[in-house]
This record gives structure tokens, C-alpha cells and sequence, in this order.
């Protein structure tokens, strides 16, 4: 647990509209880490930034007491972040992406998918039922 | 790097921080992205 894993964090590129998602993420998490721990924390960070985005975009405009409606409203949402939200892939050798499962250890990804010594290549595509 | 963010996410118990830069530069230790 005391190891660290760095990440490099992108959208799918055949799965997500890019203009949705572009962003590239740097990550670096401790080794223990699992790929649930990685789609929780996605989803989390997607819906904290959805929310700054809202909050500048309704700047000057929101009413008295908005703001009180908007916090229960992000409390509801930011409780059912769920790590089932995002699916995490690892690019193989074909130019193909294989699913991860959310169980494995970012460590054990590093060594049984990656095995290269520079940071983890992910990535990462909304959950076809969601 | 420029802004980290530091998140704990928690799972069965487990809780794991990640920190998040805007850029690798001067955030990974190096393998070419320095």
C-alpha cells in the first residue's frame, strides 16, 4: 500500500464523444487502489466539475434561496455516485481496449496488463446500461 | 503541475486518496512526461 501508481486518465476514444469528455487526467494514487476506487472517483470528480460549471454558469442569475435548493440538490447527487458508472479499459497490444475488472488492484494492473515502466495508460467510457 | 486536487473515495471500507494535476510535467517522476 505504501507504493505509488501514476495514471494517465482519458476518454475512450472510440466510446465517448470527445466533446463531452476531452479532458486528460494525471492521477497518481497508492498501489492498493482498485479499478472501482478509480470509476468512484471519476464519476465523483465528472459530477463535482458538472457542478462548478452549473454554479458559474448561473452566476448573477440565481435568485434568494437558490442556493440553498442547489446544495440539497448536489448532497442528493454526490450520494449516488456509484463506481458502476464508468467502465475502465486498458489498450492491449492489437490497438484493441480490454475491459477491466472493477476487483483488480491498480498494481496488479501495472504489472499483469502494463509492464512498462512509465505511468499507466487508462481509459474510461460511461457504462453501456446506464 | 499546476492545481492538484486531492480526492478520497472509499469503497467496502477501503479508502484510497488520488491526487489530480492539470498537467504531468513536474507531477510524474519522469519515463518522458517530465
Amino acid at each position: 500500500p505504501g507504493s505509488e501508481i501514476e495514471l494517465v486518465f482519458r476518454p475512450h476514444p472510440l466510446l465517448v464523444n470527445t466533446q463531452d469528455y476531452s479532458q486528460t487526467r494525471y492521477v497518481k494514487t497508492t498501489a492498493n487502489a482498485t479499478v472501482d476506487h478509480l470509476s468512484k472517483y471519476l464519476a465523483l470528480r465528472i459530477a463535482l466539475e458538472d457542478r462548478q460549471r452549473d454554479s458559474q454558469s448561473d452566476a448573477g442569475t440565481e435568485k434568494e434561496g437558490g442556493a440553498k435548493g442547489e446544495e440539497a440538490a448536489t448532497g442528493a447527487s454526490l450520494k449516488n455516485i456509484s463506481e458502476k458508472q464508468y467502465t475502465i479499459y486498458i489498450p492491449t497490444s492489437g490497438g484493441q481496449f480490454s475491459t477491466l475488472n472493477g476487483s483488480l488492484t491498480l498494481e496488479l494492473v501495472n504489472e499483469k496488463y502494463w509492464k512498462v515502466r512509465k505511468p499507466l495508460e487508462l481509459y474510461y467510457a460511461p457504462t453501456k446500461d446506464q | 503541475p499546476g492545481e492538484v486536487t486531492v480526492t478520497d473515495v472509499t469503497i467496502n471500507s477501503l479508502t484510497v486518496t488520488f491526487r489530480e494535476a492539470l498537467a504531468a510535467k513536474g507531477f510524474f517522476r519522469g519515463w518522458g512526461l517530465e
